[in-house]
Order: C-alpha cells, then structure tokens, then sequence
C-alpha cells in the first residue's frame, strides 16, 4: 500500500498549497468523449466574464489536443501526458504537484483538473482537490452509474451532460437520476448542454457556492 | 513483469483449449456505453438465423445487467465481475479461463467476451482471443483514436457505431476514418448501427471470414 500513502502524501501538500492560495479546485472525470473539455471552454469563457480568474491541468494519455481547445480562451493550460510514464489511466497527485510548479498561484480563484477519460480508476486517486465532479452524458445509456457505482460514490456532483441530444435518443433523464440516486443519494446531479449553454446558471451558482465554502 | 507473463501463460492455455473446439473468439472492448451489449444483442440473433451457436463471457465490474439483456436470446451466457477480486478495470485471463468451465465447448463456433467499459487498459491483456475489435461510437468524438491510440493499435476491427445518430451530431465518419488510420492504418472500420441494423451485412461476413481463416 505504499504507493497509496505516497499518493495521498502528495495529494495532502497540493490540497495545503490551493488552500493557502485559496484556489478551489475541481477534479472532472468522466467516460471518454461525455463532453470535459467543451464543458471547460464554456465555463472558462462565463468565469472570465465575472472576472474569477481560473486555470487548468489538462490531463492524457498522449497529445495535446484538449490543451489547444483551451488555450485560445486566455487562460493558463498546463498539459499533463502520462504515456512517456508508463501510459497511466489516471493522473496521480504528482503529476499535479508538478504542473503546479507553472501556474502563477497568488492569480487564481479556480483551478480545473482535466482527468483522463476513464470511469474507472481515476475514482480511486485523490489529487488534492476541493470537489470531484464526474460528467456523464445521456448517449451513454441510463444504466452507467448501476454498472461504474465506485465513481458515482465518490464524487460531490455529476453533470448530466448532452441534454440536447435527449429528442434523438431513448433514454430519460429521470431514470439516470434514479440510478445515481440509488448509488449515491447525496449526489447532487445538475442537467446540462456544454453545446448549448442550457444549465450553465445553476453549474456557475454551485461553483461560486463551494468556492465560498471551502476558502 | 511476472504478472504480465503468469496472465499470458493462462491466455495461451484458454487458446489452445478454444482452437481444439474450433471456437472463433472474439474480445469485444469500448468506452463504457459504445454499444456493446446492444451489437451483441443483434449479433447472436442474427447468429441464430444461420444456426452458428455462440456463448457470451459478460466482463463488468458489477451487476448483471448487461447479462440479463443478452439472456433471453437464448444463449450461455457467464457473468463475470472483478468488484469481489478488487475490481479490476480490464477482464483477465484467469477470468476467462474460469468462464470456459461453464460452457460446453462441443457445442460453440463463437465466443464473444464483452470486456468492461474502458477505452485504456483492456487493451494491455491478452486473454486468448483470435479477434479484439473495438467498438467506438459516433457521440464521443473524432478525436478519441488519437488521443487513446493503444486500443486502436491492438485491435483488429473497429465497429463505428450509432451511426443512426450521425444526422444530429457535428461529426463526419470520414474525420473518424482519418484519425484511425493514422494511428493504425491497417485497422479495417465497419460503419454500423446496434439499434437500426445498419452495416450488421458487412459485420456478419466478416465474422464467417475471421472464423474460416482462423480455424
Ligand atoms: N450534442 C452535444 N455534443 C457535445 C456536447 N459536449 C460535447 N459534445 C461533443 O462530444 C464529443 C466529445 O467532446 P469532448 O469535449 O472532447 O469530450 P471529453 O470528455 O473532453 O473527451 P476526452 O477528453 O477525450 O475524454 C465532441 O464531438 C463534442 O463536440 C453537448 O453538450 N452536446
Ligand atoms: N442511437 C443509438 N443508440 C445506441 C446504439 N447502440 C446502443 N445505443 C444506446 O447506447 C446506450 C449504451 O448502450 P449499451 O449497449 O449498454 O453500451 P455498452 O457498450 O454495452 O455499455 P457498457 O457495457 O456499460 O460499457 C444505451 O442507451 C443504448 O440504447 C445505436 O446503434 N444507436
Ligand atoms: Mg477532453
Ligand atoms: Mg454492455
Ligand atoms: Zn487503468
Ligand atoms: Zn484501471
């Protein structure tokens, strides 16, 4: 268990380090392709319209893509690959103690960890961060949090992700409720588009609302 | 490595034991909620309709949900979940060699192993297949060949899947065709529909094509 306790010994000096520069942090995972990184765009674009200024650790097994879909928005992106160590299916709290070390930290309310797409392991590695969000999206079928529960349990909000697919598919929004619930009740689940903006108030007012808690 | 080599010497077992059957052997790998278990569905009933009997391995983490939807097709189907073992993210050779205990080897030309939702690990471990194919659908993006590119790398066929959906998405099957190549040019691609049937033709005949090369 060694590499656990090592794990979580970095994870503790990141959480000290965001704490002291009052930087709530959010760790988002999810399946591949359920919509992270156009989910960042627009929530990068609506921070910087209310001025918190915010940055994000991009993290992949390989390539820079989602790094160059960031970018272009004016916000620091510190890409984090994993394939030259070995191909990890998660980012682990050194990578992030490392990418921390390029970003300025007295100029930041938020910090957005980009995770790997993978439902599985990342659940099972804390970062350091504030809140974990897991982002599930409708073409993904209802059943994913009966079939994945160790996510779902583990993290503080889950974004219901690709609503406005909901009239071309035959799934209920009610029924990935239902079975969140029955794997987490204290799951708070917030229905949204990262395409069309639709829940983007209510995902703002949660951010702003443990950024208050927690610092 | 031991793991790795114990892992492989079981896999070489559970294929000799599948060629001395004659049993076709396909590893079935996604992102969670690609598609696979639906594919299946229509796959044993077409199947069926030829009077060529397959077997299903179920690899999840958890429950048994997928099985009991493949179950009233009226074919053996064994359930595995790594949950108990420490929930593994990748279905593993012993759990094969396990499964095969349960089928009646005399009586199968196919065997089908659903393998657990997940775009990275899978793909590291051989479990005795003849075939690995994977299964990516259209809603999680062009961009995944490139961005998880070991998987395309291992398999040998990628079903491109919901391509009903096509009509309500910004993508385009070309740029999916174009990122697969450049990570593995020789990877053969079926446009296919789990729900519609689309592709199923192709799909079937490169079944009976593997099946006869192989055995
Ligand atoms: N219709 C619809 N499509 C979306 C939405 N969000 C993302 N997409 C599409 O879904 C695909 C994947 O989106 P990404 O934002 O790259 O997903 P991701 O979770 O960052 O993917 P990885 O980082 O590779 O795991 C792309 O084709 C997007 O255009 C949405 O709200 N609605
Ligand atoms: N439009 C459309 N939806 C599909 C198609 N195939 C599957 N689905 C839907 O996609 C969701 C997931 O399908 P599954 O067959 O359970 O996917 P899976 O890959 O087996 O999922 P896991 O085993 O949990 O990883 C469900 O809501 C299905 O109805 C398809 O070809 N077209
Ligand atoms: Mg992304
Ligand atoms: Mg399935
Ligand atoms: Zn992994
Ligand atoms: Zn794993």
């Amino acid at each position: 268990r060694d590499v656990l306790e090592e794990s979580n010994a970095r994870a503790q000096e990141n959480h000290a380090l965001l704490n002291k520069f009052g930087i709530c942090t959010v760790n988002l995972m999810s399946s591949p392709g359920s919509g992270k990184t156009t989910l960042l765009a627009r929530t990068i674009s609506e921070l910087n319209k209310s001025a918190l200024r915010c940055a994000v650790i991009e993290g992949d097994i390989t390539s820079t893509l989602d790094s160059e879909r960031l970018q272009p928005l004016g916000v620091p992106v510190v890409q984090v690959n994993t394939d030259p160590f070995g191909g990890d299916c998660h980012v682990g709290s050194h990578f992030v103690q490392g990418a921390l070390k390029y970003l300025e930290l007295d100029k930041l309310d938020y910090l957005f960890i980009e995770n790997i797409g993978n439902l599985v392991c990342p659940a099972e590695f804390y970062l350091g961060e504030h809140e974990r969000v897991v982002v599930l999206s409708l073409p993904e079928g209802e059943d994913k949090p009966l079939k994945y529960p160790l996510m779902f349990r583990e993290c503080n909000l889950c974004l219901l992700n690709k609503v406005d697919l909901a009239p071309h598919l035959e799934v209920s929004a009610e029924r990935f409720t239902e079975n969140i619930h029955k794997i987490n009740g204290a799951l708070r689940v917030i229905s949204i588009s990262g395409k069309t903006g639709e829940g983007f108030e209510e995902w703002m007012t949660w951010l702003q609302t443990r950024r208050a808690d927690h610092l």
